[in-house]
C-alpha cells in the first residue's frame, strides 16, 4: 500500500503543471527508499522528464512494496485542481492498484474531499542516462530564466546559449531581426537566489528549440533558482530543485544544417 | 536553419 502525505497540495499542484505540456501519460514508480520517481520522453523524443519526489518532500510517507501507477497528467491536473494549494493533500494506493485515490483536506475547516483517478497500463521507454561530465553550469534565479526564455520566443523558434568564463549570452534572430542578452555572474549576499554562477571547464555554444525552453520554464514556480548544465553537442540538464528531490529536464540540441 | 536532434541518437534506450 502506497500512502503520502503532502503537507501542502501546492507541490504536487506545481509538478504536475509543470509537465503535463510535455507529456500526457507517465509511470509513477513509488518504493519506499525512493519516494516516487518518473522518467518521461515527449512525443516528439526532444524533451526528457526526470522527477523525483523523495520521501522528505512528504508530511508522512509509506509504501509497503514497490508500486507503479499508470497516470492521465490532464486527468491527474483537473482532480488536483479541485483542492486549495494549503490543503493537506494525501495519495493512497493499493497493492495492485487499478485506483489512485486522492484525498484533501482543509486545514481550518472540517472539509475533507475525496477523488478516485482510473489507472491505466502505460508502456513506455525508458532510457539510461549515465551521469555526465558538463562542459559548464550556470545557476542563475528561475523566473530571470523564464522571461528570457518567453521574451526571444517571440523573435526567433531558436535560442542560442554561448557561456564563456565571464558571461552567459542568449542569442535570437528571426524574420524581424535580432536579439541578445548578456548576463554576467555576480554573487547577491542579501538574496544568495539572485546570483548568477557560471561553472565553466571549457565555452559552450548550444541552440535550443524555443518551444522546448518554454515548456521547461513551467516549473519555474518550483524553485527560486534553476542550474543549466551545458556540453558542447551534447543534451542539456535544466534543473529545479523540489524541497526534497528534483525535477530535471533533458533537452536535445539543434544542430546547423 | 536549424535541425532538431533526438535524444535518442544521445540516450540508449533499455
Amino acid at each position: 500500500m502506497l500512502e503520502g502525505k503532502f503537507e501542502e497540495a501546492s507541490l504536487l499542484k506545481k509538478v504536475i503543471e509543470s509537465i503535463k505540456d510535455s507529456v500526457k501519460l507517465c509511470n509513477f514508480n513509488c518504493s519506499q527508499s525512493k519516494g516516487i520517481t518518473v522518467q518521461a520522453i515527449d512525443d516528439s523524443r526532444v524533451l526528457l522528464i526526470a522527477l523525483k519526489i523523495d520521501s522528505g518532500s512528504f508530511q508522512e510517507f509509506r509504501c509497503d512494496r514497490d508500486l507503479v501507477l499508470g497516470l492521465d497528467l490532464e486527468s491527474l491536473s483537473k482532480i488536483l485542481k479541485q483542492g486549495n494549494n494549503e490543503d493537506y493533500l494525501t495519495i493512497i494506493a493499493e497493492d495492485s492498484p487499478d485506483s489512485l485515490l486522492v484525498v484533501f483536506e482543509d486545514k481550518k475547516k472540517d472539509r475533507i474531499s475525496e477523488f478516485s483517478l482510473k489507472l491505466m497500463d502505460i508502456d513506455s521507454d525508458v532510457l539510461t542516462i549515465d551521469d555526465m561530465e558538463h562542459d559548464c553550469s550556470i545557476t542563475m534565479p528561475a523566473y530571470e530564466f523564464a522571461k528570457i526564455a518567453r521574451d526571444m520566443k517571440t523573435l526567433s523558434e531558436s535560442l542560442q546559449i554561448i557561456i564563456t568564463k565571464d558571461s552567459v549570452k542568449f542569442n535570437a534572430e528571426g524574420q524581424i531581426g535580432s536579439g541578445s542578452i548578456i548576463l554576467k555572474p555576480h554573487t547577491d549576499m542579501e538574496k544568495p537566489d539572485e546570483s548568477i554562477k557560471i561553472e565553466l571547464n571549457q565555452p559552450v555554444v548550444l541552440t535550443f528549440g524555443a518551444k522546448y525552453l518554454n515548456d521547461i520554464v513551467k516549473a519555474t514556480a518550483l524553485s527560486s533558482t534553476v542550474t543549466i548544465k551545458l556540453t558542447d553537442k551534447a543534451p542539456a540538464l535544466f534543473e529545479y530543485r523540489l524541497p526534497s528531490g528534483y525535477l530535471r529536464y533533458y533537452l536535445a540540441p539543434k544542430f546547423d544544417d | 536553419k536549424y535541425k532538431q536532434s533526438s535524444l535518442l541518437a544521445f540516450f540508449n534506450a533499455k
